[in-house]
């Protein structure tokens, strides 16, 4: 759309700009469509439109996870028959 | 538990910024995390320099990449001071590290605590009520293309790749939703923030949990 407001955030050449951006479409209409109630989330053209996803992998997903202890679930003792 | 709480209505969330090009998440959320923790301690909100821990938590990479959890150790190994966003500005970029006097005002981490709360979403709102914001690390690929709403779907549990704050949670609709803090900017999301669904550790949002205290 020449009038939006969303400017693509990676300089490269009009072409593939526009060839981010039409897979951006194809998988605004694939998450949208789900099946699932209407509460749920919905996606479409935003800053990020103009970068292929792997693109957007590597600027922006850039956190390495760690190995965390579980947070201990508290103990519950049986409580021992009595009279 | 109370139905709805939000560390922002407590006047002790910074502002969302927008690590740019830098792939920086990893130390935007340990800040976030710092600067509650500070004002939940009665102190006035400050914006924190991320600049600082770009280049100074020395296990990472910059905008190449990190791990909040390197730079909690880092924090609370060196017990460095992370000076003002004013005096140390965000860049963008990788730079050399900047070193301070120790008259230098700061804030320093006393502790920090990481756990795994897959399972216990309950228990990890207790802990967000008890220590403040909640670094967490969670799967984003979809969340290049989110606009609002609650996610539920399109993303997994153990892929984690970036790193967020979790603000507060709302119980009060038929779907409970964690209030997460991007650092994409205000114009993504709502404001800057996503609604995840609660109780379903969606997104991994559960699986890496850090809190801090100063």
């Amino acid at each position: 759309d020449p009038g939006s407001t969303v400017t693509p955030t990676w300089s490269r050449s009009r072409g593939r700009d526009a060839a981010a951006f039409r897979e951006s479409l194809r998988r605004h209409r694939f998450l949208n469509s789900s099946p699932w109630e209407n509460t749920t989330a919905f996606y479409g053209v935003n800053q990020f439109s103009y970068l292929f996803p792997e693109e957007f992998k590597a600027i922006y997903l850039r956190s390495k996870p760690a190995m965390f202890p579980r947070q201990p679930t508290e103990m519950y003792k049986p409580i021992p028959n009595v009279p | 538990l109370p139905l709805r709480f939000d560390w922002r209505d407590k006047h002790v969330v910074t502002q969302v910024r927008s690590q740019q090009m830098c792939g920086g998440c990893w130390a935007f959320s340990v800040v976030g995390a710092v600067e509650s923790a500070h004002a939940i301690q009665g102190e006035p909100l400050e914006v924190l320099s991320v600049q600082q821990v770009l280049d100074c938590s020395y296990k990472d990479d910059g905008c190449g990449g990190g791990s909040p959890l390197n730079a909690l150790r880092w924090l609370n190994k060196t017990q460095v001071k992370l000076v003002e966003d004013s005096e140390y500005p965000f860049k963008a970029q990788n730079g050399l590290c900047r070193y301070f006097s120790s008259s230098q005002s700061g804030v320093s981490v006393k502790d920090y605590t990481s756990h795994d709360f897959s399972e216990q979403e309950d228990e990890m709102a207790r802990a967000l009520l008890t220590f403040g914001p909640l670094v967490v690390v969670v799967d984003a690929v979809s969340w290049q293309d989110y606009l609002g709403g609650i996610i539920q779907h399109h993303c997994s549990s153990g892929e984690a790749n970036h790193a967020v704050l979790v603000t507060g949670f709302d119980k009060t609709g038929r779907i409970p939703y964690w209030i997460v803090r991007n650092s994409w900017g205000r114009s993504w999301g709502v404001d800057g923030y996503a609604h995840v669904k609660m109780g379903s550790n969606i997104c991994g949002i559960a699986d890496s949990v850090s809190a801090v205290s100063v």
